[in-house]
């Protein structure tokens, strides 16, 4: 069973101790990032559920917290997958998104099947080195997504093509 | 480094010579600034004649009022297709940053990436980015306060008492939560975070952004430990974070900065299912 009520904790320590890193000691910090951590994760399970009942989908849902370094081994390794986006904003968004992928083209389509523009680009120098053995994507999958307000949008991608590999960036 | 990039709404020059931002233009409202960034580090104090002050987590006190520069001139790389423009700047192998613009986007992605910082040189870091515009500030900036109400800030000036300023880099650093923003009578150059920092401007024009830190000495507030934090590896944190820059008219800059507050602080939610729909 998922939860908000654990994170919601986690947060209360936090702001009532002034978390902010360096104001306590290492062990205290990291014992403050584990808090938080096993409260989202209790979140992931709750938006998960939610979400698992507003689809219709049973499928499991992972989420991928290391986005920001291009690592999600479902990304990377699937021939075929569903991107959810939630959106929390009582407004529609745009947003863009880069998954971490190893194959070279791509087929991503929106919720009734229209083909959305997206792009392969070569993973920068400065997240190999951030993500270390953490991640093997070789490209970035570049598009944006639409949500609706307070609700979500789903996208399907299919790998196309495993190869050639798009051009390396150009030299300055 | 490309001469431009550009989409509908905004174009983005940089200096061929050294690969670095030189200016930003709104195409919708054709206006344009000069704009240069570039990062720098504050050598933390380990303490001086006038105070045996430290440098530390609650405490930023830079031994000099100027910073040093990390790069003149980055190692570039460019990527241009029809959803994204990047142009990747590797400014050390502890510097790095993407400078992006989306299709339809109306505001410049600035994705900035740095740590572990080295200190095996025994110098504490405080590491910034600093904007350096044509914006006649006056000694004025303007950070918000949650998101919510914005402040005006006057460099080496409080406004309920006579400052004597002793410290002219950190006693001019505010926080910032979502936004600042400095302009003029024409311009406004509003930058958005994906974090609670530190930022100031120390010169007219400019706008510097504390971006990571990492220290060697306590600085006796209690805690009874330097700010060094390990990371995964344990040789220090690495941090990468986000920028959003937009320049409007002041007069309309609330229509842009506020909604793009809200997506930054409300990001949607990601979730992936493997197979077919």
């Amino acid at each position: 069973e998922g939860d908000s009520n654990t994170l919601k904790h986690a947060m209360a320590v936090a702001q009532h101790h002034d978390a902010v890193s360096g104001t306590e000691k290492q062990h205290v910090a990291n014992d403050y990032a584990k808090r938080l951590a096993i409260g989202s994760a209790h979140c992931q399970v709750l938006v998960s559920n939610s979400l698992a009942l507003l689809s219709g989908s049973n499928v499991p849902r992972v989420f991928c917290e290391n986005l920001n370094i291009s690592v999600c081994p479902i990304t990377e390794s699937s021939k075929q997958f569903l991107l959810n986006v939630y959106n929390p904003l009582a407004r529609p968004v745009g947003w863009s998104v880069h998954l971490p992928v190893n194959g070279s083209v791509y087929n991503v389509t929106d919720s009734d099947g229209t083909p959305v523009d997206n792009q392969v680009i070569p993973v920068s120098k400065a997240t190999q080195d951030l993500r270390r053995d953490r991640g093997s994507a070789q490209f970035e999958l570049v598009f944006q997504v639409q949500a609706p307000p307070m609700g979500f949008s789903t996208y399907t991608i299919t790998l196309v093509q495993d190869s050639p590999a798009p051009a390396p960036p150009k030299p300055g | 480094a490309p001469t431009s990039i550009q989409n509908k709404y905004l174009k983005v020059t940089f200096d061929t010579q050294t690969g670095l931002l030189s200016g930003l233009t709104n195409l919708e409202t054709q206006q344009t600034i000069k704009l240069m960034q570039n990062f720098y580090w504050y050598n933390a104090s380990v303490g001086n004649s006038e105070s045996v002050q430290t440098s530390g987590a609650y405490i930023f006190r830079p031994n000099s009022t100027t910073p040093i520069i990390i790069n003149t001139k980055p190692e570039v790389t460019t990527l241009q297709n029809s959803v994204v423009q990047e142009v990747r700047q590797w400014f050390s192998p502890w510097v790095s940053q993407v400078v992006r613009l989306y299709a339809e986007s109306k505001y410049l992605e600035l994705e900035w990436t740095v740590g572990p910082i080295p200190v095996r040189d025994l110098f504490g870091k405080e590491v910034i980015t600093r904007l350096d515009s044509s914006i006649e500030t006056e000694g004025y900036f303007y950070t918000d306060s949650n998101g919510r109400e914005i402040l005006q800030r006057r460099k080496d000036y409080r406004p309920t008492w006579d400052l004597k300023q002793t410290e002219p880099v950190a006693g001019n650093y505010y926080p910032i939560n979502t936004r600042a923003f400095i302009k003029d009578k024409q311009n406004q150059l509003t930058v958005v975070t994906d974090r609670s920092q530190g930022i100031s401007s120390i010169y007219n024009g400019s706008l510097e952004i504390m971006v990571h830190r990492r220290l060697l000495c306590d600085d006796y507030r209690g805690v009874g430990e330097a700010l060094s934090e390990p990371g995964d590896y344990n040789d220090g944190l690495s941090v990468r974070g986000r920028l959003l820059l937009a320049l409007t008219p002041p007069s309309t800059s609330a229509d842009t900065h506020r909604p793009l507050g809200q997506e930054m602080v409300f990001q949607p939610t990601l979730s992936f299912q493997q197979g077919a729909p």
